[in-house]
């Protein structure tokens, strides 16, 4: 998983 | 984005726009704990460390500008704020905050997903969101009487959370590898934290009283 898809969430 | 999530945000930016209007229409932040106003903006400014490297949508860079300015717009009312600041019940909010600080930094040096500032920060911002509620939980069973507004503040606060819960499970069964455990287990304990708070809640809305949690 690539971290921006990791931290899609707020 | 699933409708989980979507209705996770929505009540978490409605608690913000209500604590908001609270202090707004009533310029007194009487049963807010600073704390956990102070802990929640620290909670924002750790989580959303990229708002400025990655672009994800309007949507998400929007909402974290939202939460970032909300927060610290909330902590400088009850800091700074000529009317505001002397509603504040100083002497009632004194949960040693501090040590859920520091106990959430300890928690995310030991467990994180890689070693870097990103991730510790983000473990960080999960853990202490996880107990940033405390102080004012604690503020409201001291409280004798709780306002209206504040009650649906923490009920909508509260809420949120157990939305994303809904959101994880909903994507753990429809993408492969979705594997959250951070988030997964700090939210069922921020959740967990409420249930009590939900209960006193739910009775003093159905037998039609004022919220009072036991002491």
């Amino acid at each position: 998983l690539s971290a921006v898809t990791k931290h899609d969430e707020l | 984005m699933n409708v989980f999530r979507f209705a996770g945000d929505m009540t978490h930016l409605f608690s913000v726009l209500v604590l908001l209007l609270k202090i707004y229409a009533t310029k007194s932040c009487s049963g807010i704990s600073l704390k956990t106003q102070e802990l929640y903006a620290l909670v924002f400014l750790t989580r959303y460390l990229d708002l400025l490297t990655d672009f994800i949508s309007l949507y998400n860079t929007v909402m974290k500008l939202v939460f970032i300015s909300s927060s610290l717009a909330i902590v400088w009312c009850m800091r700074a704020h000529p009317v505001v600041r002397r509603t504040y019940d100083k002497d009632q909010d004194t949960f040693r905050h501090y040590t859920l600080v520091a106990g959430s930094l300890v928690l995310a040096l030991l467990f994180h997903d890689r070693f870097t500032i990103r991730e510790v920060c983000w473990a960080f911002s999960i853990y202490l969101e996880a107990v940033a509620i405390l102080p004012q939980l604690v503020l409201l069973q001291r409280s004798r009487n709780v306002d209206n507004l504040t009650g649906q503040y923490v009920f909508f606060l509260g809420a949120y959370r157990a939305f994303y819960i809904l959101n994880w499970i909903y994507r753990y069964f429809t993408e492969q590898h979705f594997s959250r455990w951070i988030p997964w287990i700090a939210g069922l304990v921020q959740t967990g934290l409420y249930a009590d708070f939900f209960y006193y809640y739910y009775l003093s809305w159905k037998n039609n009283v004022k919220l009072q949690l036991p002491a």
